[in-house]
């Protein structure tokens, strides 16, 4: 599931 | 967002103002691994491919933009304005043994088979052996300018304080990102014996230097 995934880290 | 993220892209932020100092005001990058920074702009190049395509923050997409820009500045540094400083041949570390098992673990371990995802997942098992070249450097040297070694423990604070933060998003939010967990427990590893040398030299204010 890409949305638990939203690489909103740097 | 959270404290322990923050202060870990601040002290990322910090190691590459420490670097561009360095570089300047020594008119010099003696002691600085060509090959870790060419690395890093490979991985942020890759890692934020999604800049154009997706949007988390001004502060997420200006970071991104400071970190590519950033690390092609230094490369310039290093490659034209005081390329006479720079000495090949102690950077000797084979960077084709790090991209080769990083590409094979990301197309084994990904969030999803699209370029993007392949190559985000290349980025952060890139980045966690990024320093390792730098390492070896001063490994073969066995010593460092003070400022090298202040660029260096910022640079290994950022990715220890991104544990903290993940250990709260899990708890807080029940966010869970293996790929980048993993590799940040490597990546902070590697310093390990570096901030050992660091806390107990150079903060009692000796010089960086390994026992022979």
């Amino acid at each position: 599931d890409p949305s638990s995934h939203s690489h909103d880290e740097l | 967002m959270n404290i322990f993220r923050f202060l870990g892209d601040l002290s990322h932020l910090a190691s590459i103002f420490i670097l561009i100092h360095k570089i300047q005001t020594t008119r010099s990058c003696r002691g600085i691994s060509f090959k870790t920074q060419a690395v890093y702009v490979a991985v942020f190049v890759t890692r934020y491919l999604d800049l154009f395509t997706t949007f988390v923050s001004v502060y997420n997409t200006s970071m991104k933009i400071f970190f590519i820009a950033s690390s092609c500045y230094i490369l310039y540094l290093m490659k034209v304005r005081f390329r006479p400083t720079n000495d090949p041949s102690i950077d000797t570390f084979r960077v084709e043994y790090l991209v080769g098992p990083c590409a094979v673990l990301a197309l084994i371990f990904n969030y999803g088979y699209s370029v993007t995802e392949v190559l985000w997942s290349l980025s952060i098992f890139l980045e966690s052996v990024a320093i390792l070249p730098q390492l070896f450097m001063l490994q073969r040297t066995g010593e460092a300018e003070t400022i090298t070694t202040h660029y260096l423990a910022a640079l290994g604070a950022y990715r220890a304080l991104y544990i903290p933060n993940w250990i709260y998003r899990y708890f807080s939010e029940g966010y869970v990102d293996p790929i980048s967990v993993t590799a940040g427990l490597v990546q902070t590893g590697l310093y390990l014996d570096f901030f050992y040398v660091y806390f107990t030299k150079v903060l009692q204010g000796q010089k960086f230097e390994l026992p022979a």
